[in-house]
């Protein structure tokens, strides 16, 4: 289960609260999976007491449409900043969870890049990023590429390409290492590219790590957060109501 | 088990923090998990005026019972007059019928008689949380006998922060706070701060709305 418990003594209109946390929660804690198991009980709380704010400050407050939709041009400078400092906040709690996976050694970063829509690259990083195939090879430091292509080609939506349009052979895929050095190209608009053992090998023994799938040569993205899959996930979980 | 930080992770854990003036956090052993003889397993947020909150929860269709009855206490006072946050650790109250709603409610109810409770007839100010095993009854007398004595630990220091960060883990191998500072456009000469926990370690893959 996540839970979470963020404070703030910024004065913030009750309202605008939830719409604040959704929107942060969206890029943050939805972002994440260790198991792809989703709990009873996940829960992220946002408490705002004002206590900081000086004297006659106005709340901070989103506009809404009659609807309830958020007004997006009327959106104030102290809102918009502080919902970077709560989507940046959020996101750094949640990475947290996943380098605390049960059993995880690795924190493995998603991307997806696609021409046709962010909720295709999204489907298709949560796909690679919650395979059991994927994260054990990440576990066993195999460059095992085929295995995510395979998660992108099954992907929910995926499949149906009259929606998302996947060609296979504009696809590629790279691990970008966490030292910023040269990053290790797997395969390059459907061709197989010949893999540096060494190198891939090198790259899957640190910590961090990017998987970086485009599934073709342009510009919406999405990102998970994910961990490796080990033998000790199993140990926890073997007994873990007795 | 023994629950000292792995060498790998310590690097995560904050030494120290600067926290949201006006919240206080404070933590008890409740022993929720009859192995868990000595470790603190109720924790408290608690803002010492009323506050604003909000929450995401989980879409599982399965909802436990501080999920139902938090989103209640949130609709019913609409995010307003909120006092804080009471969480136990080792059971997740959930799929527990009538008796983990019941449950719930007395959570939210006895760490509202800490404070006394609201005279606005809208229901409690307290967001319940609860984590561990699915389908197990809480042991709710110890649960509402630890709450007052996590009342009584508030502080608002980091070691107060940090000891209920560590009461909300189940099998997580280090307890996760951050805190920070920032100001705003408006008026850059006041500092604000924002803090937060979180656990996880398994069943994680949050889709909360």
């Amino acid at each position: 289960t996540l839970l979470g418990i963020i404070c703030t003594d910024v004065k913030i209109q009750a309202s605008s609260i939830r719409a604040l946390l959704t929107y942060g929660n969206q890029n943050s804690f939805n972002s994440i999976t260790i198991d792809g198991d989703t709990s009873t009980n996940d829960t992220v709380a946002l408490l705002a007491n004002g206590a900081a704010a000086p004297e006659g400050a106005p709340e901070l407050s989103l506009p809404f449409d009659a609807k309830g939709a958020v007004i997006k041009g009327n959106v104030s400078e102290d809102v918009k900043a502080f919902e970077h400092i709560l989507v940046r906040f959020m996101t750094d709690l949640a990475k947290l969870v996943v380098r605390d996976g049960e059993g995880a050694t690795k924190f493995v970063t998603v991307r997806v890049i696609s021409d046709t829509s962010r909720v295709a690259a999204k489907r298709a990083a949560v796909s690679i990023a919650k395979s059991p195939l994927v994260k054990t090879a990440l576990y066993g430091k195999d460059a095992n590429w085929g295995r995510i292509l395979c998660a992108v080609g099954y992907a929910p939506g995926i499949m149906s390409t009259d929606i998302f349009r996947l060609h296979p052979q504009r696809t590629s895929v790279s691990f970008v290492p966490s030292d910023g050095s040269e990053p290790l190209r797997l395969v390059v608009r459907g061709e197989p590219e010949q893999v540096d053992e060494v190198r891939a090998k090198e790259i899957l023994e640190m910590e961090d790590l990017e998987i970086v799938v485009n599934l073709a040569d342009d510009l919406g993205s999405n990102q998970v957060y994910t961990c490796d899959f080990s033998h000790e996930y199993v140990t926890i979980n073997g007994d873990y109501r007795t | 088990a023994d629950r000292s930080i792995p060498a790998a992770k310590q690097k995560y854990v904050p030494s120290s923090g600067t926290y949201p003036k006006g919240f206080l956090a404070g933590s008890a052993h409740a022993g929720v998990k009859a192995s868990n003889t000595k470790y603190d397993d109720i924790a408290m947020i608690v803002s010492e005026q009323p506050c604003a909150a909000g929450a995401v929860f989980t879409q599982n269709v399965f909802k436990a019972a501080p999920v139902q009855t938090s989103k209640m206490t949130l609709r019913d006072r609409k995010g307003e007059s909120m006092r804080g946050v009471v969480v136990n650790s080792g059971c997740a109250n959930a799929v527990t019928g009538l008796v983990g709603m019941e449950h719930a409610d007395a959570m939210a109810q006895a760490t509202d008689d800490c404070f006394g409770r609201a005279s606005d007839g809208r229901g409690p100010q307290t967001l319940v949380m609860s984590t561990g095993v699915i389908g197990q009854r809480l042991p709710i007398d110890r649960i509402t006998e630890a709450i007052p004595r996590a009342h009584k630990d508030l502080g608002s220091s980091h070691e107060n922060w940090m000891k209920a960060a560590r009461a909300i883990c189940t099998t997580d191998t280090f307890p996760k706070l951050i805190s920070r500072t920032f100001t705003l456009p408006s008026h850059p000469e006041t500092q604000y701060s924002i803090a937060g926990m979180t656990k996880g370690a398994g069943m994680i893959a949050p889709n909360m709305a």
